[in-house]
């Protein structure tokens, strides 16, 4: 008797891409990619199986919580959906982490942790976005500071890092301030991204393309 | 406390929202 089994690995999700593709785009080998395929499996299939990544599923796998709420974590899904369908879909998760990998390059490290502080997309950072931000932090941890404290410590940051002084920091104000302060971006690299292979040993059976290198 | 040292950067980046190692978690 025939059986087509329709959740067969051998059918891939809606959006997927040629993974040679996506390897000459990012930091990432053919190989490392057909890896990163099967954790984008996993996680697009956590709670909805339509092999994509939905808001709820990226913060089950953040919080091990689909309703936790977090601002930096829908900061960071937002821009992970290059598309803005609401759903990641496997080359925009590629490319996204691709930023992240150890070997990328600090350009797109620093332009992307902008993006993610540039709460209200107006290309620049304000000082009030600024302040929303490290509010939810404190909301969010145990840590307490007083409003005085709150703000002597968002002027001071300002004062440092907008030395155009028009109340806004700017990309390249960013750069320089980043180049200053280099743990600003330490979150900008995943060193789990060096050893994918070994998290994912098996898309070795399945793998359909040679690493060049 | 030195707070006037504070990076509010620095700050915001131990949000946990910020750490995406629970993406590769549980594989």
């Amino acid at each position: 008797m025939g059986c087509f089994c329709s959740t067969s690995k051998n059918v891939k999700t809606p959006g997927y891409e040629d993974p040679t593709i996506l390897a000459s785009e990012t930091p990432f080998t053919v190989s490392e990619v057909e890896a990163l395929y099967e954790l984008f499996l996993k996680l697009s299939n956590s709670i909805i199986e339509d092999g994509l990544i939905h808001k709820e599923e990226f913060q089950l796998a953040l919080f091990r919580n689909e309703n936790e709420k977090n601002l930096f974590a829908d900061r960071i899904f937002d821009l992970f959906d290059v598309k803005r369908n609401g759903v990641i879909e496997f080359g925009e998760f590629v490319r996204s982490l691709g930023v992240f990998h150890p070997n990328a390059a600090l350009e797109d490290k620093i332009a992307f942790a902008f993006r993610l502080y540039d709460l209200r997309q107006t290309g620049y950072i304000e000082r009030e976005e600024l302040k929303e931000m490290v509010l939810a932090l404190l909301h969010e941890s145990d840590l307490v500071l007083s409003d005085d404290m709150i703000e002597a410590i968002v002027d001071k940051t300002f004062k440092d890092a907008d030395t155009k002084d028009d109340g806004r920091i700017d990309q390249d104000e960013w750069k320089a301030f980043v180049s200053q302060h280099p743990s600003l971006i330490k979150n900008m690299t995943l060193p789990y991204l060096k050893d994918i292979t070994l998290a994912f040993p098996s898309f070795i059976a399945r793998t359909e393309v040679e690493d060049s290198e | 406390k030195p707070c006037n040292n504070l990076n509010a950067f620095d700050i915001i980046s131990f949000s946990s929202g910020f750490d995406l190692s629970g993406l590769f978690e549980d594989t």
